[in-house]
């Protein structure tokens, strides 16, 4: 997985 | 992307149709709270001032889009349409004035900085994370007044807490599964007040829903 930071969560 | 955090997501989006249909269908805005829904707008506005300068997914820009249309949509029923607007009765909806509410959130957002180092983006995020924990109180406080509980409206405020309780199991998984993965304990902690406000009201709605009958709140 790419993501690694809950500031891409809505 | 995780299974917790699209059904969480689709909840959330489920609420706001929801309640966009009681409104619709019932011409009604009784038992809904006006300050709930400009508390959840101006949340919204603030965290997603990244549309503008960073893009994730098609995916996550047109949910960003869609949570701030549709919510701006209730409000401009709630507050400008006929016959709605004259069902809204804003003397039951007075638990909260926006004020208290925002300016704690914004003292703790810059207080966050503090710790966290300044950036302009990440106080209007970490004030919007604040801001959401509180924003459902005036609509719970207003369920509490009216008691007798319409349908639509129970729904509502159960998808809402549903995409609350799973954006939980979101972090824990997203903990376990990715590498690298920077924890926000602010967002955690905000996460956790927040789902435990609707602990109650999910009491009471499994009770209704296992008798069968009218959901209404105790006095």
């Amino acid at each position: 997985e790419e993501d690694e930071d809950a500031k891409d969560e809505l | 992307m995780n299974i917790f955090r699209l059904v969480g997501d689709l909840c959330h989006l489920a609420s706001i149709l929801l309640l966009l249909l009681k409104l619709r269908a019932s011409k009604n805005a009784s038992g809904i709270s006006l300050k709930t829904q400009e508390l959840f707008l101006a949340v919204f506005v603030c965290r997603y001032l990244d549309l503008f300068t960073t893009f994730y997914s098609v995916y996550n820009s047109v949910m960003k889009v869609l949570y701030i249309a549709l919510t701006a949509l209730i409000i401009h029923m709630m507050r400008a349409q006929s016959p709605i607007r004259g069902t809204y009765d804003a003397s039951q909806d007075t638990f909260l004035h926006v004020k208290y509410a925002v300016a704690p959130c914004a003292a703790l957002a810059a207080l966050t900085m503090l710790v966290q180092g300044f950036d302009v983006r990440d106080l209007f995020w970490n004030f919007s994370i604040y801001l959401e924990a509180i924003a459902i109180v005036p609509q719970l406080i207003v369920l509490q007044r009216y008691r007798e509980v319409e349908n639509l409206t129970g729904h509502y405020i159960f998808f809402l807490g549903a995409y609350r309780a799973l954006y939980i199991l979101n972090w824990i998984y997203r903990s376990f599964h990715e590498r690298g993965y920077k924890h926000h304990y602010v967002v955690y902690f905000a996460g956790i007040v927040q789902t435990a406000l609707y602990v109650d009201f999910f009491y009471y709605y499994a009770i209704s829903k296992y008798r069968g009958g009218k959901f209404s709140l105790p006095s």
